[in-house]
């Protein structure tokens, strides 16, 4: 199963994780 | 000519009844005839790729996946269950320490064991814009570019198709009736999310309807005793915010972002609110199951398209936000915790390639939908 977030946001938005990276429910996804 | 036409005598007669009949049953026939077509399934994606994906689109994945969840419920002997589990633990790399409840006679059969609570606490909601909907893999993110999304470096499906823009087949169903996770009394009076009671002009911080008593900030948030200052934080005026979610187009010096995460069969499989948003619609898409592991991503194109998903959008403080769980062949179920009225992975679905849709308006008047805040849990997906 997967989740597809998809969002409108500031250009300055950054992702703050890498391609192929295990993350768990809470940790940051990104920032602006 | 002109003298055929002026001078035919005109004569009526009553149409024979015979012949009236004959007319209604026509359309009726037509009627029936078109409603059965639409309810046969469109044909299976002819799959375009290597060996696997021609075996992966030949196999009735959809059956496959109920059958999967049906053997899956069936409850196991208690003597074979704690066994059992930590076999499956052990091979798919679950955390059994971090279960809500600990005690593995209590789950009867894999489904409920799949679908396990965690502990209060282990997972704490980072400070951050967006967190992690759920425990998975991060498979892919970056920008949309025009109306592309990557699924893979090169191959690239469409935003529109992936959230029902371009499609015309849908079956829209009205208001859907929600549960009880979400009161509004009254515009003014208070709601009550997850047992938690706050104003809704925490959330939507409308200046004009802040009551004297309510402290102010001075950025125009309403301070309440009961809300936690870090979600108070992150409390946006999401009442002014009103994107088009039938036509998604970004405001200047804004972007379209997108993230995938892929949950694997030992990981936790709720999913939970990333951020403090308003799901507005819920649009069930009826599609194929194909696995959505990365080696599967890579092999078939549009597979984000093309599988059974829920597009539940709606907007957050810049704009238009959406958050689409994807089912596959092993989970093929995916539960909306305030959406009772929703059945994935049906036998008789609709048609494939089309959707239904719902709004949820009903949740609130001012946010005109449902409101959600960091790390509500939302849902998840169940096996088969």
């Amino acid at each position: 199963s997967t989740v597809v977030l998809v969002f409108e946001a500031p250009s300055s938005f950054k992702f703050n994780v890498t391609a192929g990276q295990k993350i768990k429910m809470g940790e940051a996804l990104g920032q602006i | 000519l002109a003298d055929s036409w002026n001078n035919t005598e005109t004569k009526w007669y009553p149409i024979p009844v015979a012949l009236g009949l004959g007319v209604i049953g026509a359309i009726q026939y037509r009627r029936v005839r078109q409603r059965e077509e639409n309810k046969l399934e469109k044909p299976k994606y002819v799959a375009n790729g290597p060996w696997q994906v021609h075996v992966a689109a030949a196999l009735p994945l959809r059956s496959m996946s109920r059958l999967w969840g049906t053997f899956n419920s069936l409850t196991i002997p208690e003597a074979l269950r704690p066994m059992g589990y930590k076999l499956y633990s052990w091979f798919f790399g679950c955390n059994l320490d971090e279960m809500k409840n600990p005690d593995l006679y209590a789950y009867p059969n894999l489904s409920a064991f799949f679908y396990r609570e965690l502990k209060e606490g282990v997972r704490p909601i980072a400070d951050a814009t967006l967190v992690s909907p759920s425990d998975g893999k991060v498979l892919h993110f970056g920008v949309v570019q025009g109306e592309n999304i990557e699924q893979i470096k090169g191959v690239t499906y469409n935003l529109d198709a992936l959230l029902g823009n371009d499609d015309k087949s849908s079956i829209p169903v009205g208001d859907a009736i929600l549960g009880n996770s979400l009161e509004i009394v009254d515009e003014e009076e208070f709601a009550n999310v997850n047992g938690i009671e706050y104003s809704l002009e925490d959330m939507i911080i409308k200046g004009h309807a802040v009551k004297t008593e309510s402290p102010v900030g001075p950025d125009g948030l309403v301070r309440s005793e009961k809300t936690d200052p870090k979600v108070e934080k992150a409390l946006v005026k999401l009442a002014d915010v009103t994107p088009d979610i039938t036509n998604v187009k970004v405001k200047p010096g804004n972007a379209m972002f997108f993230c995938v995460v892929y949950l694997a069969p030992g990981d936790y499989h709720r999913f939970h609110s990333p951020t403090n948003w308003v799901v507005q619609t819920r649009r069930h898409f009826a599609g194929e199951l194909f696995s959505v592991s990365p080696y599967f991503v890579k092999l078939l194109q549009n597979l984000f398209v093309l599988n059974e998903r829920v597009a539940l959008l709606g907007k957050w403080k810049h704009g238009f936000f959406s958050m689409i769980p994807v089912g596959a062949t092993n989970v093929g179920s995916i539960k909306i915790n305030f959406d009772e009225a929703l059945k994935t992975n049906q036998k008789e679905d609709i048609p494939l390639g089309t959707y239904t849709e719902v709004t949820y308006k009903s949740a609130s008047k001012v946010l005109g939908g449902k409101a959600l805040r960091y790390g509500d849990e939302m849902g998840g997906f169940y096996l088969g």
